[in-house]
């Protein structure tokens, strides 16, 4: 029943193709994200847009949210990343200190920093449990899933600087706004990077008063429209960290990618290790479900080695 | 087979004066939705729609609708709304009172605050099972981030970002604050 969305009428009649490079560039403290005009009518015909985003050590890619349904893939580098789904619970629990041995705790070591944490932390009292929603690690040549409307945040935790590239599907039923690609930030006061292709389709129609008001009143967060009174009684919390929420603090100009100092600490299975098998490199940490699914060599009555699938509920030579 | 499908399908679902809301709190209000789920027919219309009651000074926390546009219509009474687009800015801080509708687009972050001792609206949205993310308060965007990661984002200290995760205990509508239900007495 759900159909993607058609595009308009002489959007495809393309007499040639081009290939394209970004054109536009905006550059973070933590690192740079390039987009391609998806004004242009090979994307427009396509019902996609693209951006490419460079993240360097200890950066992190401030959380946000799209109109429509993405895939990233990992170009280069590996790193974190968080997805928060709507209404799921936080399944990854601080365990008491004492009970920490089997969880990973990713903490670059910056003495003053840890000095300050630790601090903060005596002073109330006792060390407060955190939990949150399911953190992935993510390696080079990974693709990742992002649900329309679902906020994403990535983490670099590695020296090579991480490139990941992003298709957005404006073309997707699961959009409901026009076909421009368009990011909701949580976070900062910095330019949405397809902001800027809003105010060339914007003037296109000769709507300029309006375009010139718009940029005027660029580069927010989501909670940087609300009053304060507003976010003050939503999140019962007081007005300073209210101004915090929306980019108010004054050296608030680090963009959408940020860095950390100190490094990031969270919750976090420990790391398997990759493991060698006639040249080739198995990864252990696959889902279960791949597990299973993954063939298995097995000898036919012929004698010859046959790859079959081992099914659920089939007894098949495997480790437990 | 037609007859026993389409012509005999249950099209009606009252939710105006539902007696089982499916968010409740007694001093904030109550919200009951009707999905496909509910009422099968809204699947070939892929529409749903949401009732709210709304107590004196009591918020809908700040929220976005996932893959649905919405039409807020004011039943009764009167409430302060306002809206964001995805620039942060405010597209819409006023007033919606008895009679008046207010669109919001897909993704856009709205919040109610209620003006009236009961204010009351439908919101009708496009898509049959139409889903919000809320902003703010217990399993919100803000409290499924890890706090480091959240103090990262806003640079701000972990106590901070932990105030920001679990002050506010409500999920969907807060009750107005001590001193206004006070005043409002």
């Amino acid at each position: 029943p759900h159909q993607k969305q058609q595009p308009q009428q002489n959007e495809c009649q393309l007499e040639q193709l081009n290939a394209l490079e970004p054109d536009n560039r905006i550059e973070s403290e933590g690192g740079i994200i390039e987009t391609w005009n998806p004004n242009n009518r090979q994307f427009r015909c396509a019902g996609v847009a693209l951006s490419r985003c460079t993240l360097q050590r200890n950066s992190l890619r401030r959380p946000f949210y799209s109109n429509a349904p993405q895939e990233i893939f990992i170009q280069q580098g590996s790193g974190y990343f968080g997805m928060v789904f709507p209404g799921c619970p936080e399944t990854f629990e601080e365990p008491q200190e004492s009970e920490q041995r089997e969880s990973r705790r990713i903490r670059e070591s910056v003495q003053g920093e840890s000095r300050r944490i630790r601090e903060s932390e005596q002073g109330e009292g006792r060390r407060f449990r955190d939990s949150h929603q399911k953190v992935n690690r993510f390696r080079e040549g990974d693709l990742i899933a992002v649900p329309t409307g679902t906020v994403f945040w990535m983490y670099n935790d590695q020296d090579t600087p991480v490139i990941a590239v992003s298709l957005i599907d404006t073309g997707s039923f699961q959009n409901q706004l026009d076909e421009m690609p368009r990011r909701f930030y949580l976070a900062g006061n910095q330019e949405q990077e397809f902001l800027q292709y809003q105010q060339q389709q914007v003037r296109g129609r000769g709507e300029q008063r309006r375009g010139r008001e718009q940029q005027e009143n660029e580069g927010g967060n989501i909670f940087s429209g609300f009053k304060r009174d507003f976010l003050e009684d939503a999140l019962n919390v007081n007005r300073h960290i209210v101004d915090r929420l929306q980019g108010r603090n004054e050296d608030e100009e680090k963009g959408a990618i940020v860095k950390v100092r100190g490094g990031l600490s969270f919750v976090t299975p420990p790391e398997r290790q990759s493991r060698h098998q006639g040249g080739s490199i198995i990864e252990e940490d696959e889902d279960e479900e791949d597990e299973w699914r993954r063939p298995h060599h097995q000898k036919s009555r012929r004698g010859e080695e046959e790859e079959r699938p081992c099914r659920r509920g089939q007894k098949c030579e495997r480790s437990n | 087979g037609l007859e026993e499908t389409i012509c005999t399908a249950r099209l009606r679902q009252n939710i105006g004066s539902s007696s089982s809301p499916d968010i409740y709190n007694p001093e904030a209000g109550r919200i009951k939705t009707v999905t496909s789920f509910d009422l099968p027919a809204l699947r070939w219309l892929r529409l749903s729609a949401e009732h709210g009651t709304l107590h004196r000074n009591a918020m809908f926390v700040p929220h976005y609708n996932l893959n649905a546009n919405s039409a807020i219509y004011a039943l009764r009474g009167r409430a302060r709304l306002q809206v964001v687009n995805c620039n942060g800015n405010t597209v819409f801080d006023g007033e919606l009172e008895a009679g008046r509708v207010l669109i919001v687009p897909q993704n856009f972050a709205v919040a109610a605050k209620s003006m009236s001792d009961r204010f009351q609206y439908v919101s009708f949205k496009t898509n049959d099972n139409a889903a919000i993310a809320r902003l703010a308060g217990t399993q919100s965007t803000l409290s499924g981030v890890p706090m480091d990661v959240l103090a990262a984002t806003y640079n701000m200290d972990r106590n901070e970002a932990r105030q920001l995760k679990n002050n506010n205990l409500y999920k969907f509508l807060v009750p107005p604050r001590e001193s206004e239900r006070r005043a409002a007495a």
